[in-house]
């Protein structure tokens, strides 16, 4: 939308309602930290500014387009609309963009069916021509998370949208992620130089290795090469599909000796935050005695040189494959990432490689689900039948695994489904932990491997064990322990174990959509999946006045909640704690009305602070009366006829009375003169 | 699996994008799922 006063500053202040759903809250959590690593746009808890949007649960998912400056601005993520590509959709509204088809030129693009359009709903294909909306010279964009899908608002099965490039036909709609075009929008319309979180990438498909150094003191290098004697034979980036390209890094162990060490440092880097995850894929052709570390070296005032630290060892055998790693940071000064190869004892054949490094300032995935010969998976697995992750530990000491249906489902068979379930692990510390389950949130993520973290457009899913949810027709609770709820299964090794119930979607994502991108590289798709504890989302968002911290508690009693299909009676939901403000606060007493805030003045008084907009804002001690601009117009236009009046009024009697004054003087003066006057011509 | 045990729930319930959950909530939104205000926005 064409407007500066539409813009809103690149951190835009957010409250997160009561009414949200917890899995809501978490899902928008993870829409935040996308913008934040793939934009310049960070999100703040309001704080008292004076535009905030408001994140409700309304009936459904919907927002204003662009800064409205009306002090409060609601943004609805409804029931149905957790979804990671569904919130940055609404807040991309929000930012200040319309649909894509509705851009000026998007009839050169894509054919509107009239015909085929529900009745009434025509509405819904508006267009807006170039003084109202710009498209910032980034090309008509089929893959934007702003486009409508090809059957939006159809009244019958038919196409509603028909792309000119019919190889789009099945693209639009598919909301994943921002697409490149999305982001360069974005971008550029809010004058982005950097990303808030995004560190460095690096594909080494360039000569100067992205600013890469060799170290200082090692005894070898690491190579720049297109393949490696021992293996790989490709790059991962391009696994060797373009001549000329895919190039890695790599260091040979196959000569040296044992002890010999090879530093590769990335260039300098300046965090923001005290965390980062480091990712990259690392190919093991070398002897299994050969290693790779992973380093900082950290810069301050006491050592500019950079002092070295040891963060992590990537151990295990050699394996013809690139493997996916992760590594978890905690560097809060500037630093280099050091990847540290040391050749070990034995005979190699091969070396150590690294390809399609990522550095960002964000938590890293927990799990690694790699389903090698996806493809294949996909085509010869039977439509209904699904396939289970291994059993993956939490931190929290919850196992849990996640179930896909390659194939699709009778009713859903176009599509992946994916579910999330509690499985039983060790004996010992299942026995220790609370059941049901409480507020823990899963996430499935299909990675896109695009060797550019900032131009991935995975497909992820989040679900939260809800520890009051039941299970359909049962009075038993669906995350409680597996031992209890689930059923026993046998692993691929004999290992036997309990399975929960699944949670999830039949409509994760298509099939055909699955086969795009970069979601199946060297035959093989990566699910990346995490368990979050998610339970400080039941708490209140703090008001700007009353952040308090660490203050006692009262409880509370949350509404029961049970799944549509079931029909068991509700029960009373285990109490939860929340937010209060202390009874020393001297907020307590004071009640601000229409959305006003209380505010300690000079540390002495409260006095309400109150909402104001563009043109109304509320006053009085507690914000009780509104008063807009149009209120004062009509108190100048009516002020302004009262003094006229009184004016026009004291004239009047001014005149009177003057005239009055003048005519009993001349009669006095007649009067004492004691004839009347001869008037004559005094000029003749 | 013993489903009679072992159940699945699907969140979505059968609907694929916002643009579905807005209208299976009967909501009639500008543009599927735009707020429109009459005194700031354009006339639609």
């Amino acid at each position: 939308i064409i407007g500066d006063e539409y813009l809103w500053p690149t951190t835009v202040p957010y409250y997160l309602e009561d009414d949200l759903d917890i899995n809501a809250k978490g899902v928008i959590m993870k829409a935040f930290e996308q913008y934040r690593l793939k934009t310049c746009i960070d999100y703040k808890p309001w704080s008292g500014e004076e535009n905030y949007i408001s994140v409700f649960q309304g009936n459904g998912c919907y927002s204003y387009v662009g800064n409205r400056h009306v002090g409060k601005q609601s943004l609805s993520i409804g029931a149905g609309c957790d979804q990671t590509a569904t919130i940055e959709h609404e807040f991309l509204h929000a930012l200040g963009f319309w649909h894509e088809q509705s851009r000026a030129d998007r009839d050169d693009y894509v054919t509107i069916m009239w015909d085929r359009i529900q009745g009434g709903m025509e509405h819904n294909f508006n267009k807006y021509d170039d003084t109202t909306s710009s498209s910032l010279n980034v090309p008509y964009d089929y893959d934007s998370m702003m486009h409508y899908s090809k059957n939006a608002f159809s009244k019958g099965t038919e196409p509603t949208i028909v792309t000119k490039i019919p190889a789009f036909s099945d693209i639009i709609g598919q909301s994943l992620e921002f697409s490149d075009s999305d982001l360069l929008k974005l971008n550029r319309l809010y004058n982005c130089t950097r990303a808030t979180t995004f560190l460095d990438t690096c594909d080494f498909e360039l000569e100067n290795i992205c600013g890469m150094i060799q170290g200082q003191g090692d005894k070898a290098d690491w190579e720049h090469v297109t393949k490696a004697t021992g293996g790989p034979d490709t790059d991962y980036s391009n696994m060797g599909r373009c001549t000329g390209t895919g190039y890695f890094m790599h260091f040979s162990t196959i000569s040296g000796t044992e002890g010999d060490t090879a530093l590769l440092e990335s260039r300098l880097l300046y965090p923001n935050r005290n965390y980062q995850c480091l990712q990259f894929f690392y190919y093991h052709s070398g002897n299994p005695n050969d290693k790779l570390e992973i380093w900082v070296r950290e810069y301050n005032e006491i050592n500019p040189s950079g002092t070295l630290r040891m963060i992590e060892t990537i151990t295990g055998p050699p394996e013809p494959l690139w493997q996916l790693h992760h590594v978890n940071l905690d560097v809060s000064t500037k630093f280099r990432v050091v990847f540290k190869g040391t050749k070990g004892a034995g005979s190699s054949t091969g070396g150590l490689s690294l390809d399609d490094i990522n550095l960002s300032e964000t938590a890293c995935p927990e799990h690694v689900w790699r389903i090698k010969n996806f493809k294949s998976i996909m085509e010869n697995t039977p439509r209904g039948t699904a396939i289970h992750s291994p059993r993956f530990q939490s931190k929290y000491g919850y196992t849990f695994q996640m179930s896909l249906y390659p194939s699709g489902t009778t009713t859903y068979p176009e599509y992946l489904g994916a579910f999330a379930r509690l499985t039983s692990g060790d004996d010992m510390i299942d026995s220790n932990l609370t059941w049901p389950c409480p507020w823990m949130q899963i996430t499935m993520m299909l990675m896109d491997q695009n060797a550019d973290i900032r131009k991935r457009m995975s497909n992820q899913r989040s679900i939260t064990t809800d520890p009051n949810v039941k299970l359909p027709g049962s009075t038993m609770y669906f995350w409680d322990n597996p031992r209890k709820v689930g059923a026993q299964v046998t692993d691929v090794d004999g290992t036997k174990y309990f399975r929960g119930s699944g949670y999830g979607t039949y409509g994760y994502l298509t099939q055909a959509r699955a086969l795009s991108r970069d979601f199946i590289k060297g035959g093989d798709a990566i699910f990346l999946l995490s368990m979050e504890d998610i339970s400080n989302m039941l708490l209140s968002q703090p008001l700007p006045s009353t952040t308090v911290p660490n203050t006692t508690l009262p409880t509370t009693t949350l509404p029961t909640t049970t799944l549509p299909t079931t029909t068991v009676p509700t029960t009373t939901v285990p109490t939860t704690t929340v937010r209060t403000i202390p009874t020393h606060d001297l907020c307590a007493s004071v009640k601000c009305e229409n959305d006003g805030v209380c505010v300690i003045d000079n540390g002495v008084k409260a006095a309400c602070r109150c909402a104001v907009g563009n043109d109304w804002w509320y006053h009085g001690d507690r914000c009780q009366f509104k008063s807009s601009n149009q209120d004062g117009v009509v108190m100048a236009v009516v002020s302004s006829v009262v003094v006229f009046a009184v004016m026009v009024v004291v004239m009047v009697v001014v005149t009177v009375v003057s005239v009055e004054c003048l005519k009993n003087k001349y009669k006095k003066k007649m009067n004492d003169m004691g004839a009347g006057i001869t008037t004559r011509n005094v000029h003749a | 699996l013993p489903t009679s045990k072992v159940t699945e729930y699907d969140v979505d319930g059968g609907k694929e994008d916002l643009f579905e959950v807005n209208q299976a909530a009967g909501l009639e939104l500008f543009e599927g799922d735009i707020l429109y205000d009459e005194k700031q926005g354009r006339n639609s």
